[in-house]
């Protein structure tokens, strides 16, 4: 374990409380992409099977739980609890021309053939294309909420930073694992024109709002 | 060599 890898689990962690709380406490999903939050889900449960098969720390095996049991109850949210708030009207990325190329990667690239790391290998090219939507409905409706800003900031930013742990674990620890880093790469290149207005406009106290 | 197979990573 390193700072980065830390820093990166501990924004990880900070953008899934941040989404789960703004939605709880507004009572709404406006703005929300439930599509995004449902390819989240199934990264946390296709990738996170091995939760009981191994037992690397209880650090890692709290926070599998924790991600897979907050990353599904805001599913909850935006499709059960607070439905009649979601915006299904500007929610419409096709996400199956998502689904069926990654599915299809995860046969072809692995590390191995077997069902666990062709799950693990799915879910690591999943999350890296996870976002379109939600950064889709951005672009749709040409604006974001606050919050919602924060959330995909410190999202946007964990991936990064796993990209400089694997840099210090290839230099300390000889270890790389091409097909994380790779993926990885693709996940934090797609939010950096997001990263771009996020620091030109929301930190400047401006409203997040796009050329629609 | 590290196993590959069991990602320590979250």
């Amino acid at each position: 374990m390193n700072i980065f890898r830390l820093a990166g689990d501990v924004s990880h962690l900070v953008a899934i409380i941040i989404l789960l709380l703004k939605i709880w406490k507004t009572r709404s999903c406006a703005g929300i992409s439930g599509k995004s939050q449902i390819l989240f889900a199934s990264v946390f449960v296709t990738r996170y099977l091995d939760l009981f098969t191994i037992f690397i720390s209880l650090y890692n095996s709290s926070m599998k739980i924790i991600y897979i049991s907050c990353s599904i109850a805001t599913v909850y949210l935006v499709y059960f609890k607070f439905k009649a708030t979601y915006d299904g009207n500007h929610d419409t990325f096709r996400v199956e021309f998502l689904v069926v190329p990654v599915g299809g990667l995860s046969f072809l690239v692995n590390h191995d053939f077997s069902p666990m790391e062709i799950l693990w290998t799915f879910s690591i090219y999943l999350e890296s294309v996870a976002i379109l939507p939600q950064l889709f409905m951005i672009s749709k409706t040409g604006e974001a909420e606050t919050i919602t800003t924060h959330y995909l900031f410190f999202l946007g930013l964990y991936r990064g930073l796993y990209l400089i742990n694997w840099i210090w674990r290839y230099y300390f620890e000889g270890f790389f694992d091409l097909i994380a880093i790779v993926a990885g790469l693709v996940q934090t290149v797609l939010y950096c024109d997001f990263f771009y207005l996020y620091v030109t406009k929301v930190l400047k106290g401006k409203k997040l709002s796009l050329p629609a | 060599e590290y196993n590959v197979f069991q990602h320590d990573e979250l």
